[in-house]
């Protein structure tokens, strides 16, 4: 599964 | 964090301050659709379950909380508080219609079959379409009070704002993401009729009345 990187938008 | 998502963001937390200063002041929660404010608490709920997972900044995690906590406060006034003034016949709007299609969407176009993510991405979705039960009330109505107005339009604005933020990640980061920007465009576009009557009339010190 690919990385998904933490959201930084609310 | 850059000018157009500090903004959005600033403009978010105006619209809810808004909203419960207006209901806790007035003691009233006349012309408030709870169902959208039910679509609030969820949106937020699911989308905020990465408070636990992730440290993204203090700033992050400050914002979620509060918005989490203020949509369980409006629920609480709607619903508890001030009951008695909830306008049940005017918020007739089938939430169904809206969480379902959300629940599928979700299910099927996402960035990674997961629990989270399928839930932020649900939560994208079901936002985009969360204020509708607010905007048919007002159109059942026929009228909003402007202190729902100067609500409306913060919120919308917030979306919009994201959308700039969207495009200058994307020119200065190459930073995109395809599924909040799809949904925030359809969310803006939603309130662009409102934004018109809120211009042409709210802001020229009238109340807000849809023609007969």
């Amino acid at each position: 599964t690919a990385f998904i990187p933490p959201k930084d938008e609310l | 964090m850059n000018i157009f998502r500090l903004l959005g963001d600033l403009s978010h937390l105006l619209a809810i301050m808004i909203l419960l200063q207006k209901i806790f002041y007035s003691r009233s929660c006349a012309g408030i659709s709870a169902k959208s404010q039910v679509l609030f608490a969820i949106v937020y709920t699911a989308r905020y379950l990465d408070l636990v997972t992730v440290y993204v900044s203090l700033y992050n995690i400050s914002m979620k909380v509060v918005f989490l906590l203020s949509s369980y406060a409006t629920l609480y006034l709607i619903y508890l508080k001030f009951r008695a003034t909830y306008d049940r016949n005017h918020d007739t709007f089938r939430i169904e219609f809206l969480l379902l299609p959300a629940i599928v969407l979700a299910l099927l176009i996402n960035h990674q079959f997961s629990a989270l993510e399928v839930l932020w991405t649900f939560s994208i979705y079901l936002e985009s379409v969360a204020i509708l039960p607010q905007l048919f009330m007002v159109s059942k109505t026929g009228e909003a009070e402007s202190i729902t107005s100067h609500y409306l339009f913060a919120l919308g604005s917030y979306r919009g704002l994201y959308i700039l933020n969207w495009f200058y990640r994307y020119w200065t980061e190459g930073h995109y993401d395809l599924i909040a920007i799809v949904a925030g465009v359809v969310q803006t576009v939603l309130y662009c009729d409102f934004f018109y009557l809120y211009v042409t009339k709210v802001l020229k010190g009238k109340k807000l009345q849809l023609p007969a």
